[in-house]
């Protein structure tokens, strides 16, 4: 494995998002996810559409049958996977724009797909394979407990204590091997994330948080997707 | 021996606060935070109920990105755009992960080699 890794600087991730006042976290997670495996089978970038999500996924979990994915009131990347493997794929940014309200109806069309789910799979907490999968498949949805993140402005989080109960959905994007950390007096390794809370959040929306033990549940939700080609019908 | 005058980083670290910090000094930067805060993230409220209590808000979300700051001391904590938000009301506009126990029902990936 490399020592460091940045998807961004191999053109796999479009620019930060802001999901605004709506809990749809989830589906940033999947769209940017589904955006590099999309970019890695075809070698276009192309910006997917969360707002489908949102409207259109109200799969539910197959284990938890009134656990739904609910546009603003929550949802799971890999039930959203699911749902893009179902109906067919997802469509662009640009032919069905993000809203910010689930109040709106489906308006999908299937003739404008953009990119096709073809597999996906949860990756285990083990933090090497992590590393593996997102150097081999490109960036990884995960999930996280965000309550650091409310007053984060920048430099690597790595907090003594925070919870594992995850509560909101992120892209993982690469990692670094040594960011200087003045307390600890040592280099410490930490991942890359990329949030949807706009470019005015953290560091130009990006958050970096610590390697090494789980901190704040990243390590513990992380899943993997892979696309096929698809041409506009 | 040598003693530098120049302050360093490691003298920052050594300087202890001498000043007052009375509660209503305390206030005052509160007051110009929260002023700052309203014009950089262009944000205003309905009345002045609803002002002095997304100040008050304001002012926990202080403290606590103060506490944050302690706890995660690798990383920079202050005021964001949420600082006018409740931990509740953050969670509900501006999370949305919907709870799951295990990810047992999805396919597990491969193990992948990373020695090379």
């Amino acid at each position: 494995l490399p020592e460091d890794f940045d998807w961004r600087d191999h053109g796999a991730v479009t620019g930060v998002k802001n999901q605004g006042s709506c809990g749809s976290c989830w589906s940033f997670s999947t769209t940017g996810a589904l955006e590099g495996a999309n970019f890695l089978a075809t070698g276009k970038l192309v910006s997917l559409s969360e707002q489908q999500l949102v409207d259109c996924d109200h799969e539910c979990d197959p284990d938890e049958p009134r656990s739904c994915d609910s546009g603003c009131n929550g949802g799971l990347m890999t039930t959203a996977y699911e749902y893009a493997l179902k109906a067919g794929g997802l469509e662009p940014e640009a032919d069905y724009p993000y809203s910010g309200t689930d109040r709106g109806t489906c308006k999908f069309d299937k003739s404008k797909i953009a990119a096709s789910v073809a597999n996906f799979s949860v990756v285990s907490l083990d933090e090497e394979q992590i590393a593996a999968n997102l150097v081999k498949h490109g960036p990884l949805s995960v999930g996280i407990n965000a309550v650091f993140m409310q007053t984060y402005i920048g430099g690597v989080s790595c907090p003594y204590i925070c919870g594992k109960h995850l509560d909101h959905g992120v892209l993982l994007v690469g990692y670094g091997s040594a960011a200087y950390s003045p307390i600890r007096l040592k280099d410490k390794p930490y991942w890359i994330i990329k949030n949807s809370w706009g470019e005015n959040w953290g560091e130009k929306g990006y958050y970096k948080i610590c390697r090494g033990r789980n901190v704040c549940g990243v390590d513990s939700m992380v899943s993997t997707v892979t696309a096929i080609h698809t041409k506009p019908q | 021996s040598f003693i530098s005058t120049t302050p360093t980083n490691d003298d920052d670290q050594l300087i202890r606060q001498v000043v007052s910090n009375t509660p209503e000094d305390n206030d005052l930067t509160s007051h110009h935070h929260f002023t700052n805060f309203l014009q950089k993230y262009g944000k205003s409220y309905k009345d002045a109920d609803e002002h002095a209590y997304r100040f008050s808000v304001f002012t926990s979300n202080l403290r606590r990105a103060k506490r944050h700051q302690k706890l995660d001391p690798s990383a920079i904590h202050g005021v964001t755009q949420f600082s006018d938000l409740t931990p509740n009301e953050f969670k509900i506009k501006h999370l949305g992960l919907r709870k799951k126990v295990t990810l047992s029902n999805a396919n597990q990936a491969p193990i992948l080699p990373t020695n090379d």
